[in-house]
Parts: structure tokens; C-alpha cells; sequence
């Protein structure tokens, strides 16, 4: 066996060559920073399960990247977060979707996979959960960023939903016409 | 959306995924990042997190294909996530991360970039977003 190895991303899509420097570095910043996290969890002993949601608890608090502070908006300018963790040594698994004021989804979703017998909880039962486990949360619009809500503008402007990393602007060419990638 | 995998020096392996979905979506939409076996997955071969177009993710079971690839069909990593990214999910839609229990790491996409950013314990690291060639 060789030694442990971490992998982590920021979310992908239509990330033109040209994408400005200042939206650009901070991105690179937050993801050198979450992945010194994750090393650091590592050589400190700490197992897989525990890494990951370390690093996702750290991804989802950088508000440049969409999941927790920063998640972008439904066409009812609402939050709806959603996540979920697998351990593959067991198998066992925990999902969440539908929060809108519990700051790390991840860890609800692994609240779900260790105390309770389901997989997946969604929507009100979701956030009932997170209250009765005592999980961080706060108000909605603490999560919702000034760029998101631009962005939801913008694409109610050209009536379509956005890629993560879409420029403004006519409907994408391929896939539907439209580009819908979370 | 964002997502870590992970595995340690014995072999084992998890999985995380966390989104805020897409812009405009529809309230009460579900994505992949929630779906186990579509953008997220863990076994004893392999854990895999994905990004992109939730729906395609979904009808791909992405990261369930990936393991299934290594299990069935005894690929490796590299070699069932360069098949899963061409074959399950359309061009433009999808990237993944994915570590394999004996150490390898893959963070194959088809779309014009991906943020993403990788280490081992043999002092290699990796931050990226656009192709690497």
C-alpha cells in the first residue's frame, strides 16, 4: 500500500481561458487552503471519513464556491443546499437536500448516516434534524452573496439557468442550448 | 459544488459532496450531489465526487460506473474514469475527483474546466482549473 492521497474540487463547467484574475486567485487561494486542511488532517492521523468532511466543511465556507456560504439561487431567489457523504470501508452513507439555514450540509449528512437508520432526509424533516442535533445554522441570508444574486438576474434576464462558471450573456451553443450544471 | 475524496495508507476510502445547485433551477429540484452512486460514491476501490450538470450525472450514474468499471471489468482508476467521462455523460457536462484504495488519483472532465486540487503523501500536490497540457 502506498501512502494516503486527498482529491478535492471547486465545482467545473464553462470556465472561458480569459476568467478574470480577480475572480480567478481567490478561487486558487481557497483551494490550496482547504487542501492544506485536508494534509494536515492526514498527517495529524485522522481517517478518510473525517477528512472529507473536514475539507467540505471548509469548501463550503469559502463563499466563492457554490455550497454553504455562497450556494446560488433557485428561480424563487431561495437557498436550497444539498450534500452528501459515503464511507467505503462500510458502505454506510448520509444525504441532505433542501436546507436553506444550516451553515455545513455536509455535516448534517453525516449526522443522518450516524443517527439515524435512513440515507437521505430532505427539506422541513431536513432542517427539524438539524435543530434537534444542535447543528450550526443561521438566518438564509446570511448565506446569500451580492454576486449571487447578480447572477440570478442575469439569468432570469436570458431565461435559463447558469452554469456554475457561465459567463453572462446568449444562450451556451450544445448541450440543450442551455447550460445547466450545478 | 464542491467535493473531497479521500483514502489512507491501509486502503480506506470516503466520499463528500456538498452543492447550492444551479442558478435558476426550479425550488424542490434534487442534483446529483446528494444521489449516492451519481455524484457521489465510496467502496473498497475507489471513492469518486462529482461536478456539473446534475441530471446528466444522475442518468449516468457516474461515480457508481467508476467503481462497477474497477469491479467488473477489473480497469483501473485512471482507466474507468477516462471511460466514464467520454462514454456515460454528454460532452461539456461533467468532471469528477475520484482516489483509487491502492493510492491513485484521477480528476478526469469534459468541460471547458474544473477547480480542483490534489495531494499525496509522497509530497506530490496539484491545483488546477483548465486542461493541464
Amino acid at each position: 500500500m502506498v501512502g494516503w492521497a486527498i482529491a478535492l474540487h471547486g465545482g467545473g463547467g464553462d470556465i472561458q481561458l480569459d476568467y478574470p484574475d480577480e475572480l480567478r486567485i481567490p478561487r486558487e487561494i481557497a483551494l490550496r487552503h482547504c487542501l492544506d486542511v485536508g494534509v494536515s488532517a492526514f498527517k495529524s492521523g485522522k481517517p478518510p471519513l473525517d477528512v472529507v468532511e473536514l475539507v467540505v466543511r471548509e469548501l463550503e465556507n469559502q463563499p466563492v464556491f457554490n455550497a454553504g456560504k455562497g450556494s446560488v439561487l433557485t428561480a424563487e431567489c431561495t437557498i436550497e443546499m444539498e450534500a452528501s457523504i459515503m464511507d467505503g470501508k462500510t458502505k454506510r452513507c448520509g444525504a441532505v437536500s433542501g436546507l436553506n439555514t444550516v451553515v455545513n450540509p455536509i455535516s448534517l449528512a453525516r449526522l443522518v448516516m450516524e443517527k439515524t437508520p435512513h440515507v437521505y432526509l430532505a427539506f422541513n424533516a431536513a432542517e427539524a434534524f438539524a435543530r434537534a442535533h444542535g447543528v450550526e445554522t443561521v438566518e438564509t441570508s446570511h448565506l446569500i452573496t451580492p454576486e449571487n444574486i447578480q447572477r440570478l438576474k442575469q439569468a432570469k434576464e436570458f431565461n435559463r439557468v447558469q452554469l456554475d462558471y457561465t459567463s453572462p450573456g446568449p444562450k451556451a451553443q450544445g448541450y440543450h442550448g442551455e447550460s445547466q450544471t450545478g | 459544488t464542491v467535493g473531497c475524496v479521500a483514502v489512507d495508507s491501509a486502503g480506506n476510502l470516503a466520499s463528500a459532496t456538498s452543492t447550492g445547485g444551479y442558478v435558476n433551477k426550479m425550488a424542490g429540484r434534487i442534483g446529483d450531489s446528494p444521489i449516492i452512486g451519481a455524484g457521489t460514491y465510496a467502496n473498497h476501490l475507489c471513492a469518486v465526487s462529482a461536478t456539473g450538470q446534475g441530471e446528466d450525472i444522475i442518468r449516468g450514474t457516474v461515480a457508481r460506473d467508476v467503481a462497477a468499471l474497477m469491479e467488473y471489468k477489473g480497469l483501473s482508476l485512471t482507466e474507468a474514469a477516462a471511460y466514464v467521462i467520454d462514454q456515460s455523460v454528454p460532452k461539456g457536462s461533467c468532471g469528477f475527483i475520484a482516489v483509487s484504495a491502492n493510492g491513485e488519483v484521477t480528476m478526469p472532465f469534459n468541460t471547458n474546466g474544473m477547480f480542483r486540487a490534489c495531494a499525496t503523501e509522497d509530497g506530490y500536490t496539484e491545483i488546477g482549473i483548465w486542461p493541464k497540457n
